[in-house]
């Protein structure tokens, strides 16, 4: 463990708070994209199979139990509890477009074609995209509640911390997963734009409204 | 492909 992971795993952890306690708080989940959340919750538990077979540590288990609840509890706030504010009409992108190439990745390009590694690794590339709903949704609605853009920013951040934990295991312990980090990349990358608008918008105090 | 790398990040 090294303090790029932890805070990265804090960051996480934050975002996923921040996102299930705004939808509880104000009993809305207006500006959120279902589809997003419904696609992290298969990668937690594409990923998180292993609880069962393997231990690594009480923080890794209890983080992983965390996450797959949080996730499964935000999508039952969104498509059940208060589902009359869930905004269908601009949740409209395409996941089909993001599943089928990510399932084929995942089968193509992997460290070995056993079940669980083609599983983590599905869950590695869908994580890398799942975000892009939630984009989507914003850029059509054009704008976003303030404490959505806090939820967008810590999840952006820890994957961002995540690279320089992997920079710091190479370094340090000589690990390096090509996979990973390219996928976590990409996810970073993703998130460019949105971090652009928030440090010269949000931060400044004013609302997140697009077109920029 | 390679063996398999340890699954220890979350």
């Amino acid at each position: 463990m090294n303090i790029f992971r932890l805070t990265g795993d804090l960051s996480h952890l934050a975002a996923i708070i921040i996102l299930l306690l705004k939808i509880w708080k104000t009993r809305s989940c207006a500006g959120i994209s279902g589809k997003s959340q419904i696609l992290f919750a298969l990668v937690f538990t594409t990923r998180y199979l292993d609880l069962f077979s393997s231990f690594i540590s009480l923080y890794n288990t209890v983080m992983k139990v965390i996450y797959i609840m949080c996730a499964y509890a935000t999508v039952y706030l969104i498509y059940g509890k208060f589902k009359a504010t869930y905004d269908g009409n601009h949740d409209t992108f395409r996941v089909e477009f993001l599943l089928i190439p990510v399932v084929l990745l995942a089968v193509l390009i992997n460290h070995a074609f056993a079940p669980m590694e083609i599983l983590w690794t599905f869950s590695i590339y869908l994580e890398s995209v799942a975000i892009l709903p939630q984009l989507f949704m914003i850029s059509k609605t054009g704008e976003a509640e303030t404490i959505t853009t806090h939820y967008l920013f810590f999840l952006g951040l820890y994957r961002t911390l995540y690279l320089f934990n992997w920079i710091w295991r190479f370094y340090f312990e000589g690990f390096f997963d090509l996979i990973a980090v390219v996928a976590g990349l990409v996810q970073t990358i993703l998130y460019c734009d949105f971090f652009y608008l928030y440090i010269t918008k949000v931060l400044k105090g004013k609302k997140l409204s697009l077109p920029a | 492909g390679d063996d398999d790398v340890p699954k220890d990040e979350l």
